[in-house]
């Protein structure tokens, strides 16, 4: 009865902006990330 | 249309830090998405093909008319995150996990996904394994239906997330592979079912209780990559690794993961040592290492809560057993 699904390691969005040296800008512009923005909106 | 569309809105998560995906179909015939696989949700949704924005023209779109099995729901979302907004509708369909099938499956379509985070994400789309109370309203979550319809003994899933491979992680339903953990489960009830959230008893460095004192609350969740907390006992541990904030981030000494000790999670009178070689992650990209830990902002939050993302779930197999409501963790392989 046990269904395996394989997981792949990605590059995270993270990972990804940092590479392209983007992070620092894209952190500035968005300053808040999903769950200081959920703790806001409730 | 000639709906009258009902509206509901659902907050998203930190896409940010997203880092393990797998592969579902939707429809009849199948079409193929990446989800990320994601305890802090409940809500399935991919792109759709009548979605134009940037985040969506690069990856893979649902194309409902190209499927005998879809259905309109005729109701709106919008699904909101950190940093944008994705707006759609929903419909339901044949899902297809594996050998699991979950037939009239409701789950969102996007027409529009406002974000720059999506643009450099690599997976389409998210499956929430979260309990319902999260989801949509109306919708029957997925661990539900296969439940419902058969596809699994148990409601019951549990992920062994590997450590620095791309490949050998696994999320499995309806039972758990005892070849992916050592010793016995250790089983811990749930607060609440809602997220999979948990009592914590204490966060310790050498001895010294540096986070959770009177104890607080931890929610399991493989859609977050960190360790979450709250910024002021974030900023100890920041202190206590030597973490330098350069760019926008906590840049840690590589060298000084040889050093550093284990920091102890207490739960359910039972310590779960992380290592420092998990919660300092080296990039391989840059040879710098990064602290595996962020600071949720103190005036955003009463209570004192952790999110125990990837990092914690790396070294601790973890069960998520919807049944009896409760998460079992031991020594992953």
């Amino acid at each position: 009865c046990l269904v395996m699904i394989p997981l792949t390691k990605v590059k995270s969005v993270r990972e990804s902006l940092r590479e392209k040296g983007l992070l620092k800008n894209f952190l500035k512009e968005h300053p808040y990330n999903m769950i200081q923005f959920r703790l806001m909106k409730n | 249309s000639s709906y009258v569309r009902k509206f509901a809105s659902h907050p998203l998560r930190n896409y940010l830090d997203l880092a393990y995906m797998g592969n579902i179909s939707i429809g009849t015939p199948p079409q193929q998405f990446s989800v990320v696989f994601d305890t802090g949700s409940s809500d399935l949704w991919v792109p759709s093909i009548y979605c134009k924005s940037k985040a969506c023209v690069t990856h893979r779109s649902f194309n409902p008319s190209h499927s005998s099995t879809f259905h309109d729901w005729g109701k709106s979302i919008t699904l909101e995150y950190g940093s944008g907004e994705m707006s759609g509708f929903l419909g339901h369909d044949t899902v297809r996990i594996g050998q699991l099938t979950s037939t009239d499956q409701a789950f969102g379509l996007s027409k529009e996904e406002i974000s720059r985070t999506f643009e450099h994400a690599i997976f389409d789309g998210i499956l929430g394994l979260a309990y319902p109370s999260l989801a949509i309203k109306g919708t029957t979550i997925i661990i539900d239906n296969l439940k419902k319809q058969d596809q699994i003994s148990e409601p019951v899933f549990a992920f062994y997330l590997s450590t620095n491979k791309e490949e050998g992680s696994v999320v499995m339903f309806g039972g758990v592979d005892k070849k992916y953990y050592k010793g016995d489960l250790k089983w811990v009830p749930l607060s609440k079912p809602h997220y999979w959230q948990i009592a914590l008893d204490r966060i310790t460095w050498r001895g010294e209780v540096i986070g959770c004192p009177r104890g607080c609350q931890a929610i399991m969740d493989t859609g977050t990559s960190l360790l979450i907390g709250p910024s002021k006992a974030v900023a100890k541990i920041h202190s206590l690794i030597n973490a330098a904030y350069v760019k926008e981030e906590y840049v840690v000494p590589c060298n000084a993961r040889k050093a550093l000790p284990d920091i102890v999670f207490t739960i359910n009178n039972v310590n779960y040592p992380v290592p420092p070689r998990a919660y300092v992650q080296e990039d391989a990209s840059n040879n710098l290492c990064y602290s595996g830990f962020d600071g949720i902002m103190d005036t955003l939050s009463e209570s004192d809560s952790w999110i125990l993302g990837d990092v914690f779930l790396r070294v601790y197999f973890t069960v998520f057993d919807q049944g009896q409501n409760r998460i079992g963790l031991a020594p992953a392989v």
